[in-house]
């Protein structure tokens, strides 16, 4: 059964579609079968992302495409109806593409749903990008005034605890989770450390571990429309400047440092 | 009654809350009584920097303060109960801060919710912060592989609309719709000004405004845990950086397209 990433961050705006997207576009040009999942139907980013590159297959171009699929929220009126709901069409979903893919990766909202939790609940390796920020390590641990000493865990590291348990009890399986940095940039040495450090302490406290991040880059963003990544760039031959190589050098330390298992592609 | 500014946009992490307490100290450092109302209770950023200002006071610094209060979404189990308990905390908190103050700012969620939808019908402006970036643009309207034509309108301009609909059948009132760019680097200039190309169209054609943004600044971040922004340090004579100066002056910029009515502070 393919083998399951899902991308988490209760925090909006962290980078998770974006990481997903790379990662899939990494994971299908090495020859891998991907199924993609978009839980955040409402905005859809993933959705769109994997339409624009289907449009940009048919007017011509070869590329990889993953075997995708989306779920809206279940509208009814009563909550315990509506999960059930959720929950019954994410397995129907969800087994077609364990079964069918080598790898599925799994976007969440940037908000507190059913659907997200559940979905953390079946994660082999859960990816966490972050913001090199205050702000967005808040949604981690509660910091003093001094952004050094941890005072309290907040609401997505007990969201992981309580899915990691869920996964335990279902079939005592193991989430593996990697937190990594977005939007990093080459400045701000001192506020940079400063995180670095509470994340350091942070890793060993609620067992996740560090890897190696992506740099704040317009390449990241700017092939959205086309459903490209620099990775389709490269490897077709356009020409290739710095900003590019150094953003495929970072989209593969970061599979690497994922330690995936291996499949025959 | 206060003014009340409203800061949305559904899009994840696009600066809500960044823009939110900016303009906040901004006008509590001109003397008036400004209410803060914080609707994305799970993340509470707006209420953890509200008290990590709090916390900065108690420990000597002096500084004003809003007035603040913040809304859990109602756990009743039907949906419409919940609205229905969700309706009437905010009116009761709505219309204490409205009577106490000479500005009212809310925070909303980075997703669609009741209390998010329910606080755009009540903005006398509304705020929209977004990167300038084709993901975040896609919450606007979706547009073509060429990254310069839209093709439809999308989610969060669809909720505007309902909600100045809402506004204008409860008291012929108007939102005054005001879009900054945030994050905003100095490179970039091509996929800058295709982003920009499509905001000033977009603009004319869905009723908005385009206000002067944000640049990336750490400033604008790292003083989170001290509940500062960078307003407070210049005005209380710490040194001051080329950036620091910029980014005040880029916030004044903002206050001053806002046009907000005078009031006697
Ligand atoms: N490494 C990067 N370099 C440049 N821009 C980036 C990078 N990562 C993300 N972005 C931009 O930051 C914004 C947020 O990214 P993205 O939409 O992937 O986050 P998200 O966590 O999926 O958000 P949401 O919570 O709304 O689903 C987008 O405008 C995206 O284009
Ligand atoms: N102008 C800026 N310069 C530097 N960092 C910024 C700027 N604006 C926002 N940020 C950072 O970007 C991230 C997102 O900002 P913020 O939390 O204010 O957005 P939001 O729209 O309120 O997000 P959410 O949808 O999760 O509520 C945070 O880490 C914040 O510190
Ligand atoms: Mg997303
Ligand atoms: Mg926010």
């Amino acid at each position: 059964p393919a083998h399951i990433i899902v991308i988490g961050n209760e925090k909006g705006g962290s980078g998770k579609s974006t990481t997903a997207m790379h990662i899939v576009v990494s994971l299908l040009r090495d020859g891998y079968s991907v199924g993609t999942l978009d839980l955040d139907a409402r905005q859809g980013t993933l959705t769109r992302y994997v339409n624009n590159r289907k449009r940009t297959v048919e007017a011509g171009e070869n590329l990889p495409l993953s075997r995708h699929a989306f779920l809206q929220p279940s509208e009814a009126p009563v909550r315990a109806e509506a999960e059930a709901e959720d929950r019954e069409r994410f397995e129907v979903v969800f087994c077609e593409l364990l079964a069918a893919c080598d790898f599925l990766v799994v976007d969440t909202p940037g908000s507190n749903t059913y659907l997200g939790r559940l979905a953390h609940s079946h994660a082999n390796t859960l990816v966490t990008p972050l913001n090199d920020s205050y702000i967005d390590l808040d949604m981690l641990a509660n910091v003093d005034s001094s952004g050094r000493d941890i005072v309290k865990l907040s609401v997505y590291s007990e969201m992981v605890f309580e899915q990691r348990k869920a996964r335990m009890m279902r079939d005592r399986g193991a989430i593996d989770w990697v937190v990594m940095r977005n939007r990093l940039s080459n400045l701000n040495a001192r506020n940079k450390q400063d995180i670095a450090d509470v994340m350091t302490a942070l890793a060993r406290r609620i067992g996740f571990r560090i890897a190696p991040g992506f740099s704040e880059r317009v390449i990241y963003r700017e092939l959205f429309p086309r459903g490209l990544t620099m990775l389709d760039l490269l490897e077709s031959g356009e020409s290739a400047s710095m900003s590019h190589l150094a953003a495929r050098q970072e989209v593969r330390n970061l599979i690497e440092a994922l330690n995936l298992p291996q499949r025959k592609p």
